[in-house]
């Protein structure tokens, strides 16, 4: 390397408005690159150095916090049109690390880390005493009152059975005694009434995912089922360019950036179809 | 007489540049 002038970085204020175009892109990226779990909005910026890159363009090195909003990654709603997870609800907060780099006023992801970690139970105590907490997916009840409602949900279905995806968010709720659970779903090749097998169901090529909440309430001798599930609009079989000039049909990759797959505008609006509740 | 120099731009509180606003909450 040539010698010259040690490479020195620029600080830049966390909330000036180029600042903060940056750590737009750093969440639109997390927000796309996520496989499950929630979408994350913008909290905090905590700190940002600005370094010169050779030959051109500058390098952003920038620490930013995250907050969990409640749609589920595969919803295709604008993160802005989010709700942020309240600390009643036990919030998930992201702590991310990022570089990001500026050449000819385009920004592009160089370096991505982010953890993410739910408040801690003492301080959701402090701001809701008799609050439900996070449960882990793995507890027995969690698992039972997935497969219950999810159950339930198929048993109403005059069509697609649906199959699980991933258990999203469980809480136990003390009064009433129950089970709070959401979950993603996918729509398969199989139908509702006449499934025997769940596991020889496949999902379908047009992806068709959905986001269920349901409730499980112990009650003696019984218990009650309430699930809502939100199915979302399909997501077509898109064709590939292929190296020989012809264009293959595939089916979706997996959830990347379901907002980026759903059809154009010309489409008919990329309303959800609530379907439920149902006890 | 010794006459001590003016501070000059000592006008209004220093914002720190970092960290940022909080938009919601703090976890």
């Amino acid at each position: 390397a040539p010698h010259g002038p040690e490479l020195t970085y620029r600080q830049l204020n966390c909330d000036d408005p180029e600042t903060e175009q940056v750590a737009q892109v750093a969440v639109d990226y997390i927000n796309s690159h996520l496989l499950q779990g929630y979408k994350h909005t913008l909290n905090q910026i905590d700190k940002v150095k600005v370094w010169p890159r050779r030959p051109f363009g500058e390098i952003f090195e920038l620490e930013i916090d995250t907050l969990e909003t409640t749609c589920h990654v595969l919803d295709p709603t604008p993160v802005a049109n989010c709700t942020v997870r309240q600390l009643v609800e036990h919030a998930v907060e992201g702590d991310c690390d990022f570089r990001v780099l500026k050449q000819d006023g385009q920004f592009s992801v160089t370096f991505a880390k982010c953890d993410s970690s739910p408040d801690s139970a003492e301080d959701v105590r402090k701001v809701c005493p008799d609050c439900p907490l996070l449960a882990p997916f793995n507890h027995s009840r969690v698992v039972h009152a997935v497969e219950a409602a999810l159950a339930a949900f198929n048993a109403q279905s005059n069509g697609t059975y649906f199959q699980l995806v991933e258990v999203s968010r469980a809480q136990f709720v003390p009064l009433p005694v129950s089970t709070r659970v959401e979950f993603a779903v996918a729509a398969t090749d199989c139908v509702a009434k006449e499934v025997t097998d769940p596991a020889k169901c496949n999902p379908l090529a047009e992806k068709q995912y959905g986001f269920c909440k349901a409730t499980v309430t112990e009650k003696v001798g019984q218990e009650d089922v309430a699930v809502t599930c939100t199915l979302f609009q399909t997501q077509p079989v898109v064709p590939q360019p292929q190296p020989d000039g012809t264009d293959v049909v595939v089916p979706t990759s997996a959830p990347v950036d379901p907002a980026a797959s759903v059809s154009p505008p010309a489409s008919p609006p990329a309303a959800s179809l609530v379907v439920g509740p149902m006890v | 007489p010794v006459v001590q120099p003016g501070v000059a731009g000592a006008a209004g509180p220093v914002v720190p540049p970092c960290p940022g606003r909080i938009r919601y909450f703090k976890v």
